[in-house]
């Protein structure tokens, strides 16, 4: 997380950390996490936690574990090139199912989905929060969770950040309406906070609720603007994966 | 077999019989014989009373005699000087000789023979109820036309006895009636309906006439009533004198007609009918009968329902109602054994990520109320925290029915808000 700072768990109690792909994800329920696909990708039964400030393997021991049972990636969400960078981010979403129900406390509890309702749409300049392990300023990556707010711009500021690395096209990348952008004055994520939510806070129905609006995916030069998955399109396919891969009494 | 005859002679007889002798003779002839005992021969010492020496006859624990002194016999043409007749087959003969005897005594002859006995004239009471027939040995008994002699080879009494009624409704009727009963017999008549039905008798008073009762009060002549458990009678007189409807509580009843030799009458007629047995209508806690019945009888079946909230548990299952039989011992089947006992829910279940308060008590109408981990998790569906016991035995709850609610994580809520210093 760039532009962020140290910060505690029960403020992203959703936060879950996907420790051998040093990344992050975003729990929605006792028994499903939302994350990247580019995350899980190459591993079907990644290793979770969730409940901890901390990564350091003592803290971990401690923290709750949580145990895959089988991962989900979209559909569309293309293999890697096998030469190269990865251009194309779209559908950069998975689900991951657990095996045991997550227990909820005061330092693990979900995000809200939103609906498809036009009230969960999420406009440019609705303040947002990332969260994330990942790299920062100094650091490739940190022990201690870091967080920051964050404004979702539009997507035209995420094709415009030139890299430092004059190489790098950004016209080469593939930007669709699956994208969202946020970010600015610094603020940003980074890798290591890949699959993370972007959480902005509605209220809806009288009640201020944080709702995953989108997932950390990609970006071309971290302190920028990031590109996040724009949860709100696949909440038909959420909803559709977890129902028809719940346990009976879940439904 | 004993002998027909035999002697019998006192000690060293013709000698002189010792001193101080005490000799007993069992004399025994075959049943149905008596005993003609006499003495050819009688030379004893004199004394008042036979006190001294004595010849003793002894029958059926009665002296018939006692002999002493010298006799001879007094008819030239007999050598009998003593004799006796004894209608038993068995006596018994004791000579008895004391110490001194100043002269010589030669003692007694005597023989003594079978000789038949007229068992139907040489006593006073006849052993046959009707015909005496003697016979060298003995005598039997025979009987008039229509009369049988009963098993005691003594008494003639008609062949009224064995009669079994099985029937619902009968009617009997004593020997000839209403000719007059025939005398000395014992007729048994016998009653035998099925289980479940008591035999009720019922009798007219007028149809009734026997000898009349003694001076203390004894039937010559009764007729009675015997079941497993009661007695009814005996009865007799003109007229009769019990209840006109005897409830016997009983399926089987035996009859007991007994005359005796005098005083024949009309006899008596009765009805009877199977009444079912009456099982009492049991106030059983918390249950309904049906059919309702002011009177329930035996092989009636009711349906015992509980009221709404009541259950009947056996061992694991459990079920509303119940058939109960009204049995032939007058009582219901199973009536003790099975009781409407309220519904009891148990102990609500537990759910995940919530809880249940401890229920005062789990029968029907109680209620639970369930709560969800709070703040990190609420009930899925609004209004589905209270459950109520109900007449299934299960908890209900007004929106999920049966199912336990769930509990499922808030979202979105963080338990600390997060504060940044950006401006």
């Amino acid at each position: 997380i760039f532009g962020g700072s140290f910060v505690k768990i029960e403020s992203f109690p959703w936060q879950v950390f996907f420790r051998s792909e040093w990344a992050g994800g975003a729990l929605l329920d006792e028994h499903w996490v939302l994350t990247a696909a580019h995350v899980v990708e190459g591993n079907p039964h990644p290793a979770m936690y969730v409940g901890s400030t901390t990564v350091q393997t003592s803290e971990l021991d401690k923290a709750q574990a949580l145990t895959a049972e089988r991962v989900f990636i979209h559909p569309g969400w293309h293999p890697a090139p096998s030469q190269g960078a990865r251009k194309n981010f779209d559908n950069d979403i998975a689900l991951v199912r657990l095996k045991e129900p997550v227990k909820m406390g005061p330092t693990v509890s979900p995000i809200c989905l939103p609906g498809s309702a036009s009230k969960y749409n999420f406009s440019v300049g609705d303040l947002g929060m990332i969260s994330g392990w990942g790299k920062t300023e100094k650091k490739d990556w940190v022990l201690r969770l870091r967080g920051a707010k964050l404004p979702i711009t539009t997507l035209d500021m995420c094709q415009e950040v030139r890299g430092k690395d004059s190489q790098v096209e950004p016209r080469s990348y593939v930007f669709t309406e699956n994208m969202l952008c946020a970010g600015g004055a610094g603020v940003d994520s980074c890798q290591g906070d890949s699959g993370g939510a972007l959480a902005v806070k509605k209220l809806i129905e009288k009640s201020p609720k944080f709702y995953v609006a989108g997932l950390v995916s990609w970006g071309l030069e971290c302190g920028t603007h990031g590109i996040y998955t724009k949860v709100q399109n696949y909440i038909g396919w959420i909803r559709a994966t977890m129902q028809e891969n719940s346990t009976p009494r879940e439904d | 077999e004993p002998a027909l005859h035999g002697e019998i002679l006192s000690p060293n007889y013709p000698q002189a019989y010792p001193n101080e002798v005490k000799q007993t003779w069992d004399v025994e002839v075959p049943e149905g014989f008596g005993i003609h005992l006499y003495f050819t021969h009688l030379d004893v010492e004199l004394s008042e009373n036979c006190l001294y020496d004595s010849v003793q006859i002894v029958s059926g624990g009665v002296e018939e005699g006692k002999l002493c002194g010298q006799r001879t016999s007094k008819n030239p043409s007999s050598p009998i000087i003593e004799e006796f007749h004894i209608p038993y087959n068995k006596l018994q003969v004791t000579f008895t000789s004391d110490f001194s005897n100043e002269e010589r005594y030669t003692g007694f002859a005597a023989y003594y023979v079978a000789v038949d006995v007229n068992e139907c004239m040489d006593f006073a009471d006849v052993p046959c109820s009707h015909f005496c027939n003697n016979f060298i040995g003995g005598y039997f008994c025979s009987c008039p036309p229509e009369y049988f002699l009963q098993d005691d080879m003594r008494n003639c009494g008609v062949n009224c006895s064995g009669d079994v009624f099985t029937t619902l409704i009968g009617e009997i009727a004593s020997p000839n009636y209403p000719n007059p009963y025939p005398e000395n017999s014992r007729c048994e008549y016998q009653i035998r309906l099925e289980e479940g039905f008591q035999v009720v008798v019922t009798m007219k008073r007028e149809d009734f006439d026997m000898e009349p009762a003694d001076l203390e009060g004894n039937c010559p002549d009764s007729l009675g009533f015997v079941t497993r458990d009661q007695r009814f009678g005996p009865y007799c007189g003109n007229g009769f004198p019990g209840p006109l409807t005897i409830e016997t509580k009983s399926n089987t009843v035996d009859i007991v007609f007994q005359t005796d030799l005098t005083g024949q009458k009309k006899g008596w007629k009765l009805r009877y009918h199977g009444d079912p047995i009456p099982c009492p209508k049991e106030v059983s806690a918390n249950s309904i009968w049906e059919p309702e019945k002011a009177k329930y009888v035996f092989k009636d079946v009711v349906k015992i329902i509980c009221v709404e909230g009541f259950e009947i548990v056996q061992g694991s299952s459990s079920s509303t109602s119940f058939y109960s039989t009204c049995q032939s011992n007058g009582k219901w089947s199973d009536i003790s054994r099975v009781k409407c006992q309220p519904v009891d829910c148990g102990t609500p279940e537990p759910v995940r990520n919530g809880n249940v308060e401890e229920p005062e008590d789990t029968l029907f109408g109680s209620l639970v109320r369930y709560a969800c981990e709070e703040p990190y998790y609420y009930m899925e569906h609004e209004g589905s925290a209270e459950y109520q016991c109900s007449v299934n035995g299960t908890w209900v709850n007004e929106v999920l029915g049966a199912e336990l609610p769930k509990c499922v994580p808030v979202c979105g809520v963080p338990s600390e808000a997060f504060e940044m210093k950006q401006r």
